[in-house]
């Protein structure tokens, strides 16, 4: 199961999501590859991995997958990193033929060695976040709890369709996780209540609270889970991981 | 003079900061253009402008400035709208020939009718951005005080310093712009430190400091500084403005 995390807007929880729920679900018993589509490169540190070669030497260079995929300190969970380079992929693979296929068809020869392979892709509906959805079987959603969480959301859900009408027939959308909530604002509860109206099941029943123990953990090289895993933040990404493994029996 | 607000991290503050800047500018009584380069057109909602033609036609079609830049509640204060069709133009601009340079071209003709022109950027270092830096004759950095800010600093400063060599000559950091600040965290009170004793007297004296009504202000369509004149976002955002002019006294 491939699962793309994408949302456009910045800043949004992509990669807390994408490191934090990687590692809930290794910790539930699932092999886990983490793959970092972003040339910030977050999702690496966030697990203490700094990489020199990644998925930009798999995409445009002549690497295979094993040579450039390594361990994390969680039981499990292997990445496979980003390094800056991939700053220079969106443009280069514009002249690539079948340039949204390209990670697709890279990763096929290692899906088969994981349960789950979840790609934490860059805030932009550019050529990488392409490249997420066309290898993708779903996308979750991260949308924090602000005005301009919902203005983005169309855009996105646009794009996704436009995806699964050409390239991905298989894509569906895994669900939308609500994340920085903070109960004592009502700027949060309204988004909150307008987002589970618009969408209704296809919202999780958790919501990831803003929690300083998520902020901290990247600067310690791992997921929340590990830094403090009897924190609020830590609790709700192993919720969330138990929603998502649910969602596996009933599909 | 015109200012690129940029930072490829997502969601530090860029809009936030473009939109709250530029009315306290013009409520210090400077005529101030705000130009939209997001898709997301989030800085255009901030100040309740939906518009149907703006940067993207200034830049890829045949259109004047004059004929998309729109008034705002704010006196003194104008915008040069961003529409959805303006993600397309990441792509579109690789193949222009001086691509770089197209929107410096175009706001040329408008210049002289303001004291500021402040840019926001959207969450990469691609062409739109690359456009804005070209442009711009100083370029704010707000980042956040969290731990992945400092990370993608260097990736920002060492593309700021290529353009100064290649397309922009006059191109220099105006200041780091240190936002969200919440003094409650040992996270942010780092962060913080670290900032200031790496770039010193480059960052600004006032932090922006975690304050919902800089969240809620967007929904209403107007800055902070006239949502909640009186709260401590507006505050700072006043303050920044102040450094800003005095920045171009000692010059
Ligand atoms: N629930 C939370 N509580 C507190 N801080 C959080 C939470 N989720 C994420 N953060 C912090 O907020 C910042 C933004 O989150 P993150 O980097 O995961 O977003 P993103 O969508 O991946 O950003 P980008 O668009 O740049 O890729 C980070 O500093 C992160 O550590
Ligand atoms: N000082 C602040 N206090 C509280 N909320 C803030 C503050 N500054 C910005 N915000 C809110 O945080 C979110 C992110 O800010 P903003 O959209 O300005 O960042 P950005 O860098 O422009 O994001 P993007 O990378 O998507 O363009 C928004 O919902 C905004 O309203
Ligand atoms: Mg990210
Ligand atoms: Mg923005």
């Amino acid at each position: 199961m491939i699962i793309a995390v994408a949302n456009q807007k910045g800043g949004v929880g992509k990669t807390a999501t994408a490191v934090n729920l990687s590692a809930a679900l290794a910790l539930e018993g699932k092999r886990v590859l983490l793959v970092d589509l972003d040339s910030q490169a977050s999702a690496s540190s966030g697990v203490g991995v700094r990489a020199s070669s990644g998925v930009y030497e798999l995409m445009v260079g002549e690497t295979s997958p094993h040579s450039v995929i390594v361990p994390t300190s969680v039981p499990r969970l292997d990445l496979l990193p980003a390094t800056r380079d991939l700053a220079g992929a969106e443009v280069e693979l514009v002249s690539c033929s079948a340039r949204e296929r390209v990670l697709s068809e890279k990763l096929s020869e290692i899906t088969d060695s994981y349960d789950y392979v979840i790609i934490d892709c860059p805030p932009a509906l550019g050529m990488l976040t392409l490249n997420a959805l066309s290898a993708a079987d779903s996308v979750l959603v991260p949308l924090q709890c602000e005005f301009y969480a919902l203005e983005g959301l169309s855009a996105l859900l646009d794009t996704v369709a436009r995806i699964r009408d050409s390239f991905n027939t298989r894509l569906r959308l895994c669900g939308i996780l609500l994340t920085m909530y903070d109960a004592r604002t009502s700027l949060s509860r309204q988004v909150a209540a307008e987002v589970r109206s618009h969408f209704g099941g296809k919202v999780f029943s958790v919501m990831v609270p803003r929690n300083v123990r998520i902020g901290e953990s990247p600067s310690h090289g791992m997921p929340v889970l590990q830094y403090d895993p009897a924190s609020t933040g830590a609790a709700a990404y192993r919720q969330a991981a138990k929603e998502l493994l649910n969602q596996g029996v009933t599909a």
